[in-house]
């Protein structure tokens, strides 16, 4: 019975889709079936994995509006295993055209419930807001991740993620659990890392992941190709980095 | 007369509200009276200037919504000649609560207008979003400054950008212009970011400032101590490239 995650966090620029795309593609080279979700109107997670959203026909704007079924609109990528259900630019106007649906909370919950048994993970990646398509990602999720790069401003938004989570588990899900903090873009040499690391250990104990991923500039350029960092540059530290994350991941979801 | 400026850019973590802080205080600091409007939720502007938006009665989201006077909200910061129209966390839900009023896109434009002539320059920081703050943000100005991250994903987000610009010059501002592209985090020694430079200057031929903003942690300290750069560390880089983006600002300014 596949788990479905969303990645989160308000805060822009932290990290969500770099982790996204390399975490459920290091989890299909380890032999589960993924499929991701992307749900943000900028479409970085479909074109990462190299996919051309301006030519993309049906995109997660369907399955959320008209809606299509969600198996209509997943195309396998280029990583054996992983298939994905690409946004594409008329995403944006989805935000204003679901407010009138009842349902407008559960539209992507009620597509992606009928899928869960044929994967193991469902990621989900969410545009840097908390608006409609965000909260249909929180609906629909067992777990959130939430990846916090390790500086002042995303620290500082860490209260309000955490009060918007509790908010969704009161009102849309309450099954929604954080699932994990996954620090990024780590600088072991500066002393904001590790004054943010600090913060946050204390905060979530049990919750922040051991494996840190370090600024590294492959992942910035990777991409640009359109390839999961284990394809771009297996021996960087990016890549080396986002394998322990997929075996913390897999450690910690077998003890769940 | 003063002029107003947005600060946008839907992708997150490009830089938007460091170079309104910063950009705003070098300002003040070369004479001129400027006011800093914080619309994005996350309220890292007001933060970043040391204000402690958890304490802050009234806000831009009284502004908004109330409506009242942007006088009434406006704060001194510790810069002198530098006012602050602080964002508070209410704001998230000012996006919900406007879409029922006829003139919702005009909110803070018509709150703006009449301080006009108190101030020689007015800077909007904006949420990383297209959604209805950054429309009033757009409705507002005169002109839009987009800081641009030299990474891919920034790059590959232009495009919508400024299809969006181009729909609100003439829906909702006819006046509006792109008034400049700023690089930053730019770090001339990776191929990345040449190949971005290279990209932008070829799309935008006049309006990329010949001032680059480096990546320097500097810049990413200073607003856990709640202030600009040149207060925090004006020997840094970040201190010194931010000088030279003020003087450039007010070079294009005076040939306007
Ligand atoms: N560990 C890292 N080291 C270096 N660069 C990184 C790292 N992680 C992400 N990046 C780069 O930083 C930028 C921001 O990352 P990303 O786009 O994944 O964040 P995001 O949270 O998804 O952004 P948004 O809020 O806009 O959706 C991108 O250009 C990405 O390539
Ligand atoms: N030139 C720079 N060098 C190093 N760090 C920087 C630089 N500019 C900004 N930063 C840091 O990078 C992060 C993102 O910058 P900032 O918050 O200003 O971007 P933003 O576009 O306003 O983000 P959002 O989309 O969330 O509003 C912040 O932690 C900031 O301190
Ligand atoms: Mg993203
Ligand atoms: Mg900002």
């Amino acid at each position: 019975m596949g788990k479905i995650f969303v990645i989160a966090n308000q805060k822009g620029g932290v990290g969500k889709t770099t982790t996204a795309i390399n975490l459920s593609a290091g989890l299909a080279a380890a032999k589960k079936k993924v499929l991701l979700v992307d749900i943000d109107p900028q479409g970085n997670a479909t074109s990462g994995l190299g996919v051309d959203k301006n030519t993309v026909e049906s995109s997660i704007y369907d399955v959320l509006l008209n809606p299509i079924p969600m198996e209509s609109v997943m195309i396998e990528t280029s990583v054996p295993g992983l298939y994905l259900a690409p946004a594409n630019p008329s995403l944006s106007g989805a935000q204003v055209e679901m407010v009138e649906f009842e349902d407008r909370d559960n539209r992507l919950k009620m597509a992606l419930d009928p899928l869960r048994d044929q994967f193991d993970y469902i990621f989900i990646d969410t545009p840097p807001s908390l608006g409609l398509l965000t909260v249909n990602g929180l609906a629909a999720a067992d777990g959130v991740l939430v990846t916090l790069q390790c500086e002042y401003y995303a620290l500082e938004g860490l209260g309000q993620l955490v009060e918007t989570l509790n908010l969704a588990t009161q009102s849309i899900n309450s099954q929604l659990e954080l699932s994990g903090v996954i620090l990024t873009m780590y600088d072991g040499r500066t002393n904001l890392t590790a004054q943010v690391e600090e913060e946050v250990r204390n905060f979530f104990p049990e919750k922040v992941y051991q494996t840190v991923i370090p600024r590294n500039i492959k992942l910035a350029e990777a991409p640009s190709f359109g390839k999961p960092i284990f394809v771009y540059d297996f021996k960087s530290a990016g890549s080396a980095a986002y394998i322990q994350l997929v075996q913390e991941f897999l450690q910690r979801e077998s003890h769940n």
